[in-house]
């Protein structure tokens, strides 16, 4: 931000800048310099080197109230869906490690059988996050293997299965449908004392469309968190203020690279300080 | 949609009389706004509203009995220039190998393009042989060796312990030998800041000098796309760019951006998953898009 002598319309043009470049989106940035003139005028701020950081607190409470955590509950059974190339099954070769670094058994589920290789390359993350997999050969139904993850699962004591789905549009009417049938198949199947997570994963360099997307995976399965992704480049993911506004969905990872150890749990301070 | 909002905001001014700056200012908002919700970037869109307004206030609008339907005309001219023309073509090399390289950020729809184009360059009478560059991504070689096979085209590999850059230069000789005349080259999705990974494309450039550089960008790309877009040319010289996932509901401003921060011609839209899915670009659909 340039120097601002006093608190002008400049001051707040420039802000309005600065969000809307990160892809918080037009209604959301109204919404937030409508609070934030509210917040200058309730707290007498006169220093224009501290608007931004009054900004800055708004956009972490709006954050905080919609942070969760690593579910941290066993049995536990994560489904992972998402648009294509978003990330889904780098992120569950990520959490499969983390879940082993807590000494728990993770098995994963090879629900993709559509895309080419994707089955080969979640079996190359088990393996380096030392969890079991169970797979189908192609073109079987997404389904069908779920369904067998989750009683391999049960026979041989596991702690949490994550199960990868092919990466679809949330306007594919029948992918969403086959979404819906995975669903049943682990509403149904999981163990009665389960904890049971639909984690959302939403490419950071993503605009507007994040929105939608949230809405209609949400309306399909119930999403229950979101993982952020691909934040260790330049795009800031403003985006999710929208989509927590609409969709009370708690973000809580963040993905910031390609490697195993690169998921970190969602924190709302650090998320605004990049993004101001 | 914009036309409606447009619509609307000179139907309240028509009943005035006379048109005047203010009321075409108002209009400009609406534009402005559509043009944010659509992902168009901030400083593309500052640039768009200046050239568009110049020309609202003009003869041909404040003259008209319908000015809300000149402005939306303006509007929509001025945006399908702005994408450039239909060139949809593939720059094949007069004589000897045409080398084309795909390049882009992770997940954009890379490896899936190049089976798209490959199946696409077969069918226009030529020998493509598709290069596994991606040494890095888990299974990256098997995901283009599955494409390759789906196309009918040969896939040059030499499994993930060799440099990508001598897997390119191994992949010319074996194309020369095996009588193939376009080299397809897949490469790592990247990020523009990563040093290291840039530095490899231009050796890669260095090596193999191709024809043509093509970015492949993901249709739902926010703001940022003004930065990839700008990183990539300026780092490494960008020739086209082909833009994928349009079969989704995204209004698609990241094409704007990209075609003015390269002026490179946006050659090809992927439109699903399947080899047949890709089409040529049309700026006037893409402009309609954008407009919602
Ligand atoms: N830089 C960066 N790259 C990431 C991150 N997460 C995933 N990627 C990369 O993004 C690309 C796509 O990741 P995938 O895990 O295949 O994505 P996906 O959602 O499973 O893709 P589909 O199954 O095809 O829909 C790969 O190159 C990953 O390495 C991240 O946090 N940062
Ligand atoms: N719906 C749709 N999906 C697409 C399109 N193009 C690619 N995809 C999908 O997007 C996902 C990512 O495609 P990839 O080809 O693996 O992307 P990439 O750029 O090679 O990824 P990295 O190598 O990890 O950087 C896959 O699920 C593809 O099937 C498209 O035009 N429409
Ligand atoms: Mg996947
Ligand atoms: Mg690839």
């Amino acid at each position: 931000l340039t120097s601002h002598k006093k608190i002008d319309e400049g001051l707040f043009e420039e802000l309005e800048e600065v969000l809307i470049t990160a892809d918080v989106g037009v209604d959301t940035t109204i919404e937030l310099m409508d609070d934030l003139r509210e917040k200058i005028k309730q707290e007498k701020t006169s220093n224009p080197e501290d608007v931004k950081d009054v900004l800055k607190a708004l956009i972490q409470e709006k954050l905080k109230q919609y942070s969760g955590k690593l579910p941290d509950e066993y049995p536990l059974v994560i489904m992972v869906v998402g648009v294509n190339g978003s990330g889904k099954t780098t992120t569950i070769g990520k959490l499969a490690y983390k879940y082993r670094e807590k000494g728990k058994k993770v098995l994963v589920g090879a629900g993709d059988t559509f895309r080419a290789a994707a089955v080969e390359q979640l079996e190359i993350w088990a393996n380096r996050a030392d969890a079991g997999i169970i797979k189908h050969k192609a073109g079987s139904d997404p389904s069908a293997v779920i369904y067998d993850a989750l009683k391999a699962a049960a026979a041989r004591g596991i702690d949490v299965v994550i199960c990868d789905t092919a990466g679809r549009l949330q306007t594919q009417k029948n992918l969403m449908e086959e979404l819906k049938k995975i669903y049943r198949v682990i509403t149904n199947e999981a163990p009665k004392n389960a904890a049971v997570e639909v984690l959302l994963v939403l490419d950071a360099t993503t605009g507007q469309n994040a929105l939608s997307q949230a809405k209609l995976f949400k309306e399909a399965v119930d999403v229950s968190g979101i993982a952020l992704t691909k934040l260790d480049g330049t795009a800031k993911g403003g985006i999710i203020l929208a989509v927590t506004n609409h969709t009370h969905i708690p973000i809580k990872l963040i993905g910031v690279g390609e490697g195993i150890e690169d998921l970190q749990e969602f924190d709302p301070e650090a998320f605004a300080d990049a993004l101001l | 949609s914009l036309s409606e909002k447009l619509q609307n905001v000179f139907k309240k001014l028509r009943s005035k009389g006379k048109l005047s700056e203010k009321d075409v200012k108002k209009a400009m908002r609406e534009v402005k706004l559509a043009l944010l919700e659509a992902d168009v970037n901030f400083k593309v869109v500052k640039k768009f509203i200046n050239r568009v307004t110049e020309r609202a206030v003009g003869q041909e609008v404040m003259k008209s009995l319908t000015p809300g339907q000149q402005v939306v005309k303006i509007v929509r001219d001025e945006l399908t220039d702005l994408m450039g023309k239909t060139s949809s073509q593939i720059n094949y090399s007069p004589g000897g190998i045409t080398v084309i390289l795909l390049v882009g950020l992770q997940g954009a729809g890379k490896t899936t393009t190049a089976g798209k184009l490959a199946y696409r360059i077969k069918k226009e009478g030529h020998y493509p042989l598709l290069v596994a560059a991606d040494v890095y991504r888990p299974a990256a070689v098997k995901q283009l060796q599955v494409v390759g096979e789906r196309a009918d085209v040969p896939v040059f590999a030499m499994g993930e312990k060799n440099s990508p850059v001598d897997i390119v230069k191994a992949s010319m000789s074996f194309a020369k030998n095996n009588g193939r005349d376009v080299v397809l080259v897949d490469t790592a999705g990247r990020l523009h800041i990563d040093e290291t990974l840039m530095e490899e494309l231009h050796q890669m450039k260095k090596a193999v000098h191709p024809h043509e550089i093509l970015l492949v960008v993901d249709a739902m790309t926010g703001q940022d796309a003004v930065n990839v877009a700008d990183s990539f040319n300026k780092k490494l010289g960008i020739d086209g760019v082909i833009l994928t996932k349009l079969d989704g509901d995204t209004r698609g401003g990241a094409a704007i951006s990209v075609k003015a921060v390269t002026e490179c011609p946006i050659k090809f839209v992927g439109t699903g998953e399947k080899l047949e899915e890709m089409e040529p670009f049309y700026p006037d659909r893409m402009a309609s898009r954008i407009l919602g």
